[in-house]
């Protein structure tokens, strides 16, 4: 792992007395190898790197009796820091009902997702609806029905040959009338480069106003995620992040990507298939899951 | 990256964060920067143009050393497993096949042999019914090995000459899981011999090194026979197929870009190297 690498580096170099600048150099290279394994994306890296060079050059590293664990725990401490650090609760409207959308790339987890929301809301004792916004995918409508029978959510659709901007704003309507304090809209995955459908859901957003946007993000999502992540943000202004999938072994370096590139909070993690796995994201957690 | 550009050491970097953001993985690039350089010095090679067809020229040999289409064998049924973890496009790439298959004059079958997952045989029969195409299928929550069974048995009965089974996402670290496909596998090649003929397994465009274990594992499990690489209609490259391909030695077969049926196109390593660099 890396804080063997960077031992083996320092170990190599005990032999010369202090450390110098060099041989931190070496051990920043080591740390880049990790990040970039760990699917964080290039950019963020190179700017990652230049960030905790200035600490690591520092005397407390170069004198320190154990300079390895000196610089992991730099890495480990910044990008704790970078990950954490704001809201990472459900902001809630004033006056309800507090209405949440699920956005992101085909096959992210945002249909489960809704689910596992509905479910945590439940039991957290609002009262959920979950809207079927999703009017493309062969049995979409259907699965969230599923899912909505599985969490003891009712679920509001209209079929698909309605736009989903209509079944968001009706569904709002139905939530209110029916006293439904939580409405978790889950919409149909799309490219971020599909400009219409981006702009479906710039045009959900305006009429229902949201409280929260949530990008769903795979957790074992490349290089790419910045991609995904910026486009999201600049046409919604994406509120907040759920990393799914995160009971595989990917290392999640996307998560790190995502936050630098949004700043927007990590507010959940999926965990599994099933409608109960879903955890607070736990910024130190998946420091060293990341740094592997 | 343009050529007509001077060969120096901000190339050579630039040309590393083009393959690094393409996801082709930091040992891949480095591997391939170290050939690179190699060539330019053993070649004397002195401009940019020449050193950027040298390295696409690279990977699209790497991609060729196991290249092969998908060829169904005549006359016979030909059953065809996919596999993958969730949520990359298994389902959908079936579908496509089923056309694909259903164009060139075969008789096709879909098994539903995910179980598991809400909805998951409904979204495939409202694809079959589009192609009219049969599913052959069972409650939700039944064995999937036992749907596997039945669609075989069906498949052979019907004359078929394709047999696509869909089977449930699942993450390659999950053992029973795993089992569970194996335990698939198993009773198809009992029931017919030389059976599965095709294990695909559906890598997503925009899988970063995790893709790597996944072909790893879903390969030690099942013996893949190629790859399904999906979402290259993205922004996502898919780099990752090339430390696979080269170290696997599993051929991609087909690659998806967008959520039509007739999205579906087989693999062309000319094609995609070029891509990386687009
Ligand atoms: N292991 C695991 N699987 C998950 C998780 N979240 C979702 N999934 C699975 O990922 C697959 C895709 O989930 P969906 O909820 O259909 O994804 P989606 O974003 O709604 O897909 P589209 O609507 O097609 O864009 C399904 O097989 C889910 O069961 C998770 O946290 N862990
Ligand atoms: N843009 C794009 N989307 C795709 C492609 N292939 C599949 N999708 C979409 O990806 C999402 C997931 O596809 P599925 O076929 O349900 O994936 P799956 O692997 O069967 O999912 P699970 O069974 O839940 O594991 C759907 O929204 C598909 O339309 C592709 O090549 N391009
Ligand atoms: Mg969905
Ligand atoms: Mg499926």
């Amino acid at each position: 792992n890396l804080s063997e690498k960077i031992q083996q580096v320092f170990k190599k170099l005990k032999g010369k007395g202090k450390l110098t600048e060099k041989d931190i150099e070496a051990a920043l290279r080591e740390i880049r190898l990790a990040l970039l394994e760990a699917d964080v994306n290039y950019k963020v890296v190179k700017e990652f790197i230049s960030k905790i060079k200035n600490k690591a050059m520092g005397h407390e590293v170069l004198e320190s009796l154990t300079p390895a664990q000196q610089v992991i725990k730099i890495v480990n401490d910044e990008l704790t820091e970078l990950m954490g650090g704001s809201q990472s609760k459900i902001e809630l409207a004033d006056s309800p009902p507090t209405v949440i959308m699920l956005v992101g790339l085909q096959g992210s987890g945002k249909t489960t997702t809704a689910g596992k929301l509905a479910l945590h809301m439940k039991k957290s004792g609002y009262r959920p609806i979950l809207v079927a916004a999703d009017v493309y995918r062969p049995a979409a409508v259907k699965q969230l029905h599923v899912v909505g029978e599985k969490s003891g959510v009712p679920v509001f659709d209209m079929g698909t040959e309605v736009s989903p901007v209509e079944i968001a704003q009706k569904g709002i309507k139905h939530a209110k009338a029916s006293g439904f304090d939580i409405v978790l809209i889950d919409t149909a995955g799309r490219l971020h480069i599909d400009k219409e459908l981006m702009d479906e859901l710039v045009r959900i957003k305006d009429a229902v106003l949201p409280n929260e946007i949530l990008l769903v993000v795979d957790a074992m999502t490349g290089q790419d995620a910045v991609n995904v992540a910026e486009a999201f943000y600049r046409e919604l202004n994406i509120t907040g992040v759920i990393l799914s999938k995160l009971d595989g072994d990917a290392r999640g370096g996307a998560a790190l990507s995502v936050k630098a590139v949004t700043g927007c909070p990590i507010k959940y993690v999926g965990v599994g298939e099933k409608l109960d796995a879903l955890e607070p994201f736990h910024p130190e957690r998946m420091a060293s899951r990341i740094l592997g | 990256l343009v050529g007509g550009r001077k060969l120096d050491e901000e190339l050579f970097e630039e040309i590393e964060d083009v393959l690094i953001q393409g996801d082709l993985g930091i040992n891949t690039v480095l591997e391939l920067m170290e050939f690179v350089r190699k060539e330019v010095k053993a070649k004397g090679i002195n401009n940019s143009d020449e050193v950027l067809s040298l390295i696409k020229q690279k990977i699209e040999d790497i991609l060729k050393e196991n290249c092969e289409p998908l060829k169904l064998i005549s006359g016979q049924l030909n059953v065809i497993m996919v596999v993958g973890v969730n949520g990359v496009g298994k389902t959908t790439s079936i579908a496509k096949l089923a056309n694909k298959f259903k164009k060139d004059g075969k008789r096709v079958l879909l098994g539903a042999a995910d179980t598991f997952r809400a909805a998951a045989i409904e979204q495939l029969e409202e694809w079959a019914g589009r192609l009219g195409i049969e599913v052959i299928k069972q409650q939700e929550g039944s064995d999937p090995a036992a749907v596997a069974f039945d669609a075989l048995k069906a498949a052979q009965s019907r004359k078929a000459d394709v047999l696509i089974i869909d089977t449930a996402g699942r993450l390659q670290t999950k053992k029973n899981l795993m089992e569970e496909i194996k335990k698939i596998k198993r009773v198809i090649s009992r029931e017919m011999s030389g059976a599965p003929h095709e294990v695909l397994l559906v890598l997503d465009a925009t899988t970063g090194q995790n893709a790597i274990s996944q072909a790893k594992l879903f390969n030690e499990a099942l013996e893949l026979t190629g790859i399904i690489l999906t979402k290259l209609d993205g922004t996502a490259k898919g780099g990752i197929i090339v430390p696979i391909v080269n170290e696997l030695g599993i051929p991609v077969k087909f690659i998806g870009v967008g959520e039509g049926i007739e999205d579906l196109y087989e693999f062309d390593p000319a094609k995609f190297s070029e891509a990386l660099f687009d």
